[in-house]
C-alpha cells in the first residue's frame, strides 16, 4: 500500500 | 474494494437512476432542486479530473464516466429539455448555492492534503458534496409534501454515505496507511445532514403516511 493513499474511491 | 464500498457505489448509482427514471417516465422534474444537481456536476468534474491520467480499474473509470455523464444529463434535462424544464419549481428552488461553492473552495484552499491543483480540487469536491444536498432538502421542506421518487432519491443518497462511512471504518481497521481525515470529517457532516430527513422518512414509513417535513 503506497504511503500516500491513492484516490481509489469514487 | 470491500462490500461496504461496493454497496455504497451501487446505492449511489441507484440515486442517479431514480432521478433519470423520474424525469424520463414523468417528463417532470417537480420537487427536484436544479441547484443540487448543478452542485453534483461540479463535484464530479472537480473530483474525476484524474479520469484520464491515473487509471485505477475498469470499474473505477466506468463509474466515473457514468456519474459525470448522468449528472450532466440531469442538469441538461432540467435546463434545456422543452417539456421537463417547464416543470422545474424555479420560485421554490432559491437556495443561494454559490455560497456553498465559494465556501467549499475557500475551505479546500485552507485544508487539503497537498497544495496542488489536483488535491485542492479533490478537497473542494469532497466539501462541496457534503453540502450539495442542502438546496434539495430546503426545497423539500418548502414544498411540504414529498413525492415518493424524490423521497427515495434523498433516502438512497443518505444510504450511500452511510455505506461509505462503514467502508472507511472497515479500511481503517484493515489497512495501515488509511487516514482520509478530509473524507472522514466531510462524510460525517454530510451524513448528519440526512439525519433529520431519515427520521421523518422513518416516521412516514412507520405510520404509512405521506412524508411530511416540518416547514
Amino acid at each position: 500500500n503506497p504511503s500516500k493513499d491513492v484516490k481509489d474511491e469514487l | 474494494m470491500n462490500a461496504f464500498r461496493l454497496a455504497g457505489d451501487m446505492t449511489h448509482l441507484i440515486t442517479v437512476l431514480i432521478l433519470l427514471l423520474k424525469i424520463y417516465a414523468t417528463k417532470s422534474c417537480s420537487g427536484i432542486s436544479l441547484k443540487t444537481q448543478e452542485l453534483y456536476v461540479m463535484v464530479f468534474v472537480a473530483r474525476y479530473l484524474d479520469l484520464f491520467t491515473n487509471f485505477i480499474s475498469v470499474y473505477n473509470s466506468v463509474m466515473k464516466v457514468v456519474f459525470v455523464t448522468s449528472s450532466i444529463a440531469i442538469v441538461w434535462c432540467m435546463r434545456i429539455h422543452p417539456l421537463v424544464r417547464r416543470t422545474y419549481d424555479k420560485e421554490q428552488d432559491t437556495f443561494r448555492h454559490y455560497f456553498l461553492v465559494a465556501g467549499s473552495f475557500g475551505l479546500a484552499l485552507l485544508f487539503n492534503e497537498n497544495f496542488t491543483f489536483r488535491e485542492v480540487c479533490w478537497a473542494f469536491s469532497i466539501y462541496l458534496e457534503a453540502v450539495a444536498i442542502l438546496p434539495q432538502l430546503v426545497l423539500l421542506q418548502r414544498s411540504g409534501n414529498v413525492d415518493n421518487l424524490t423521497g427515495q432519491y434523498v433516502f438512497f443518497l443518505g444510504a450511500y454515505r452511510v455505506f461509505y462511512i462503514l467502508n472507511w471504518i472497515y479500511r481503517y481497521f484493515t489497512e495501515k496507511h488509511f487516514s482520509r481525515w478530509i473524507s472522514w470529517i466531510a462524510g460525517l457532516v454530510q451524513t448528519a445532514l440526512y439525519a433529520d430527513f431519515f427520521y421523518y422518512y422513518f416516521i412516514s414509513w412507520k405510520n404509512n403516511s405521506k412524508l411530511q417535513l416540518p416547514a
